[in-house]
């Protein structure tokens, strides 16, 4: 389905990187476009304010997971990913599934209002108030608002996301070297794709993957301090996926 | 796999 043109290797995979990103994105790219979502009222604020904190929990773990599953599919669908062996597939996965959640997020983050879109509406971070982890959430909402002024393309968030999964230096891998060919294709994509756009300054400006693996860390330890605080409301309540990955 | 086997399901499972 690519143009006769695109016959370069790194041109195709970018392509075909850019199709399973627009594929397992949600809100879709063409729904981005001079978007109309309205942003949350005063009452309605107030009435997920006024949620107790495990029904909260609830409902996010259930939109993180639904996002995660997304993300699942995305790896499923990059070229080589399924090649890996099923060891190493789990291994990336557990690790760069979150950090690619977080990244995908500031595509629907609204800089002028800085509201993110949460369950079909523009939420502040002040909606998020009885989850009782403030500064989790003021952290993902810095870290939105930083990449939304990036205004990177559909191409270049498909090529991160791509990059934060097929990551060679994840720990427990069992064929490193595999790994590092495919992250090593998607690396020079993802360069010649910047240089094709005059878009090498990014590369400067982006999340270091440190502040990403710190985000993570930070979300699972308000986790356990949840579990703490609320025993044997993750095993009853929240979705399987998100226990395994985090609890 | 064994401690991961919804992970280990969506990725088995071939709705791609």
């Amino acid at each position: 389905a690519c143009p006769q043109a695109l016959r370069v290797p790194s041109e195709l995979l970018t392509q075909s990187v850019l199709l399973s990103h627009r594929a397992t994105c949600h809100p879709r790219a063409e729904d981005l476009q001079g978007h109309r979502w309205a942003t949350f009222s005063r009452e309605e604020i107030c009435a997920y304010q006024s949620q107790p904190t495990a029904e909260m929990w609830q409902r996010c773990a259930r939109r993180v997971t639904e996002a995660i599953e997304r993300v699942v599919e995305f790896a499923k669908r990059l070229r080589g990913f399924l090649e890996l062996s099923q060891h190493d597939q789990i291994v990336l996965l557990k690790a760069g599934a979150m950090e690619v959640v977080l990244v995908r997020m500031c595509r629907a983050f609204d800089a002028a209002t800085r509201t993110v879109l949460f369950e079909g509406k523009l939420a502040g971070p002040e909606l998020f108030r009885s989850l009782g982890c403030p500064e989790l959430v003021a952290s993902i909402f810095d870290l939105a608002q930083g990449l939304s002024a990036l205004r990177c393309s559909e191409s270049e968030l498909g090529l991160l996301s791509a990059l934060l999964l097929v990551n060679a230096g994840r720990p427990w891998l069992q064929d490193r070297p595999r790994v590092a060919r495919l992250q090593g294709h998607l690396d020079v994509a993802f360069r010649v794709l910047l240089r094709r756009t005059r878009r090498e300054g990014l590369l400067a400006r982006l999340p270091s993957p440190g502040r990403l693996r710190a985000l993570c860390s930070q979300h699972l330890e308000q986790v356990q301090a949840f579990r703490r605080l609320h025993p044997g409301v993750v095993s009853a309540a929240f979705p399987p996926l998100y226990r395994e990955l985090f609890a | 796999q064994e401690k991961h086997r919804i992970l280990h399901k969506l990725l088995q499972n071939g709705n791609s």
